[in-house]
C-alpha cells in the first residue's frame, strides 16, 4: 500500500524515526532521551495526522507487530516502545546503536 | 455543577480515586503502584465515558489546575499525577498519605 511504502522510504531516510503521539508521556520521555544523546529524530505525531493517523498506526503493527505508540526505529531496524529504548539506553546499547548508523 | 458535584462525591465517598485512561501508560503505572501497595483504587476511566469524559477532565482542571491524566486523590486530597505520586512513594510519603485515610 502507498502508506506502506511511506513508512518504509520514512525509515530508510532517516536514522533515528520515532512514531508518536503528542498528548503522550511516554512519547516524550522517548523524546527527550533521543535529544539528550544529542540527536535530532524524525517525529511523526500520528495524532497530528486526521485520520491518517490510526491507518498508519495499523501499518507499523503489520510491519512490527507492535501497535503503541512510541514506536521507535534506529537505522531503519525496530527498537520497540519507550521501556525498551531506556532498557537498551541503560544497558549502554543505545548509544552504540545509534553510531552505527550515523557519523557521530 | 452536577458534573462538580459527582466528582466531589466521588473523592469523599473513596478512599483513593485515580482519574485515568484505559490506553495511558502513566495510568497504568499509578493504578499498578497502589495495586502493589495493596490498595484498590476506584478508578475513572475518562475514555470510556463517551461525551462525559472530557467534561469530567474540564471539571477537575477547575478543581485542580491540573488537566491530564492520571489525577490521582486520596483522602480526597489532590495528589497529582504520575511523577508526583511516584516521587511520594519513593520518599515513603506515599504509605503514611494510605494509612492515614483508610484502617490499614
Ligand atoms: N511498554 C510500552 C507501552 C506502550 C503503550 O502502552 N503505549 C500506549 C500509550 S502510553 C498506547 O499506544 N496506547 C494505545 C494508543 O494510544 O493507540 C512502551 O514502553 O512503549
Ligand atoms: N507529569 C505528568 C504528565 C501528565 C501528562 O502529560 N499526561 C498526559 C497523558 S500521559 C495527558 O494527560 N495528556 C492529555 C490528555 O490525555 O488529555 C504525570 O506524571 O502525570
Ligand atoms: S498516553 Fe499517557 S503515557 Fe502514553
Amino acid at each position: 500500500s502507498r502508506l506502506e511504502e511511506n513508512v518504509k522510504k520514512t525509515l530508510s531516510d532517516n536514522h533515528v524515526v520515532i512514531y508518536s503521539k503528542t498528548w503522550c508521556s511516554y512519547s516524550s520521555e522517548v523524546k527527550s532521551l533521543f535529544k539528550k544523546l544529542g540527536v535530532q529524530p524524525h517525529v511523526v505525531e500520528l495524532d497530528q495526522m486526521g485520520p491518517q493517523g490510526p491507518q498508519l498506526q495499523k501499518v507499523l503493527e503489520r510491519l512490527t507487530g507492535q501497535h503503541t505508540v512510541p514506536n521507535v526505529f534506529i537505522g531503519g531496524k525496530h527498537i520497540g516502545g519507550c521501556t525498551d529504548t531506556v532498557k537498551l539506553h541503560r544497558k549502554g546499547e543505545l548509544e552504540s546503536l545509534l553510531s552505527d548508523v550515523s557519523d557521530r
